[in-house]
């Protein structure tokens, strides 16, 4: 259970990641 | 939202865009994305973080669009130069008051908000050591004055 946590708040991480480089883009 | 504890650092710049939303949302949306930018370095990882810096997400993404005719907003280039102009009126403002003798709260809430708008130029690249310097010094004054006159001192 903990590793799935774990992977599910990295792909939050990452999604998080990829939506302030989108938004940084110009 | 309430602030998680961990990101409290950023309290000060999230307060500094609310203040400004509506005197200046360009001030607002740079404070927020240097909030974000920060809010992810402390802790992205602890569900109360992340669900504050997603709706923290949300918000600057709807700010981005709102002002999608904005150039400030759209070149970070001119973005970069409305804060630092912004930030030093703030720090020129409050250190005439202070070089006139003039100590009030405005002006230390003056050398303080300069000292954090010049914290949101570091989401633009590396800091000027001038820049590096204005910020230490209306950091440091905002506290001495404040010292001062809360213990009843005149300032020198």
């Amino acid at each position: 259970t903990s590793s799935l946590a774990s992977t599910v708040a990295s792909t939050e991480q990452d999604e998080l990641s990829q939506r302030l480089s989108r938004l940084r883009d110009q | 939202m309430a602030l998680p504890a961990q990101l409290r650092a950023i309290q000060h710049h999230l307060r500094t865009a609310q203040e400004h939303e509506d005197r200046d949302p360009v001030v607002a949306y740079y404070c927020r994305l240097y909030a974000m930018q920060s809010g992810m370095k402390l802790d992205s990882k602890t569900p109360e973080c992340r669900k504050f810096l997603i709706k923290l997400m949300d918000q600057l993404e709807s700010m981005k669009k709102e002002m999608s005719d904005h150039d400030s907003i759209t070149q970070e280039v001119v973005g970069n130069a409305h804060i630092e102009n912004y930030a030093l009126k703030m720090f020129i403002y409050a250190d005439n008051e202070d070089r006139g003798g003039r100590f009030h709260k405005n002006m230390i809430k003056s050398f303080y908000t300069s000292s954090l708008l010049l914290d949101v130029l570091s989401v633009f690249g590396e800091m000027s050591e001038e820049n590096i310097q204005h910020r230490k010094y209306a950091r440091w004054k905002a506290t001495y004055i404040h010292n001062c006159l809360k213990s009843g001192e005149t300032p020198l």
